[in-house]
C-alpha cells in the first residue's frame, strides 16, 4: 500500500458516495447513464468474487464490500426505488457492445486459463470502458449537472492515481500487472477529453455543456 | 514479477 493507491480508493468511493448522495437528496437520478451503473456492479461482482477465497486483509475485505453495496444500492435506487426519474431516453448506448467483445478478449488474453481469473481479466477490461454509457449520454444531452461532473472527475482521478501506484510498485517491488496497467490506461484516455471540460469549466463554477 | 499471485490491489 502507498499513498497514491490509498488516495486512488479513496477517490474511487468518495465517486460512488457523491453519486448516491446526488440520487438521494434530489430524489432523482437525471441525467446519470443506469447503463454504466449496471456495468460497474457487474465489475465489481466478476472480481470480487476472491472474497470467498482468499483472503488478503481486513482494508481489502471491507473496501471490496462497501463497493459491492454501495454500487447495487446505486443500481437499486435507479431502476426500482426512483426509477420514474431515469432518463432512460438518452441512456441508449448498447452494452452488448462492450461485454460481448471484453468477455471474448478475457478469455484470449488472461494471465490464467481458470474461472476467477479470466472472470477477474473480464471486470478489469469492463471497468475501463464501462462509463462509456454516460459519457455517450453527456454527448446526447450536451451537458451535465455540476454534481455529476464531480462524480466523474473522482472516478477518473482514481485510476490515474492508479498508473502511479504502478509506476511507483514497478520501481520499490519490481511489480507489475501487464492487463491492469494497459486497461487502466485505456480507462484514463477515456476520462482526458471530460477531465479538460471539468478544469476549463467545472472549476471556474460554470456548468459543464458541450460546444454545440 | 508479473502474475496472479498479487490481488491486493481492488
Amino acid at each position: 500500500m502507498n499513498v497514491f493507491r490509498l488516495v486512488g480508493d479513496l477517490s474511487h468511493l468518495l465517486a460512488i458516495i457523491i453519486l448516491l448522495l446526488k440520487i438521494w437528496k434530489t430524489r432523482s437520478c437525471a441525467g446519470v447513464s443506469g447503463k454504466s451503473q449496471i456495468l460497474f456492479s457487474l465489475v465489481f461482482i466478476t472480481r470480487y468474487l476472491d472474497l470467498f477465497t482468499n483472503f488478503i486483509s481486513v482494508y481489502n475485505s471491507v473496501m471490496k464490500i462497501i463497493y459491492l453495496v454501495t454500487s447495487l444500492g446505486t443500481v437499486y435506487l435507479m431502476y426500482f426505488k426512483f426509477k420514474a426519474t431515469y432518463d432512460s431516453n438518452h441512456d441508449t448506448f448498447r452494452i452488448e457492445f462492450l461485454v460481448v467483445p471484453v468477455g471474448g478478449l478475457s478469455f484470449l488474453v488472461n494471465h490464467d486459463f481458470t474461472p476467477l481469473e479470466i472472470l477477474w481479466t473480464f471486470s478489469i477490461y469492463l471497468e475501463s470502458v464501462a462509463i462509456l454509457p454516460q459519457l455517450f449520454m453527456i454527448s446526447k444531452t450536451g451537458e451535465a449537472e455540476t454534481i455529476t461532473s464531480h462524480y466523474l472527475f473522482a472516478l477518473g482521478s482514481y485510476r490515474a492515481l492508479y498508473i502511479v501506484n504502478w509506476v511507483y510498485r514497478y520501481y520499490t517491488e519490481g511489480f507489475f500487472d501487464l492487463i491492469a496497467i494497459v486497461a487502466g490506461c485505456v480507462q484514463t484516455i477515456l476520462y482526458c477529453d471530460f477531465f479538460y471540460l471539468y478544469i476549463t469549466k467545472v472549476l471556474k463554477g460554470k456548468q459543464l455543456k458541450l460546444p454545440a | 514479477g508479473q502474475g496472479t499471485e498479487n490481488k491486493d490491489e481492488l
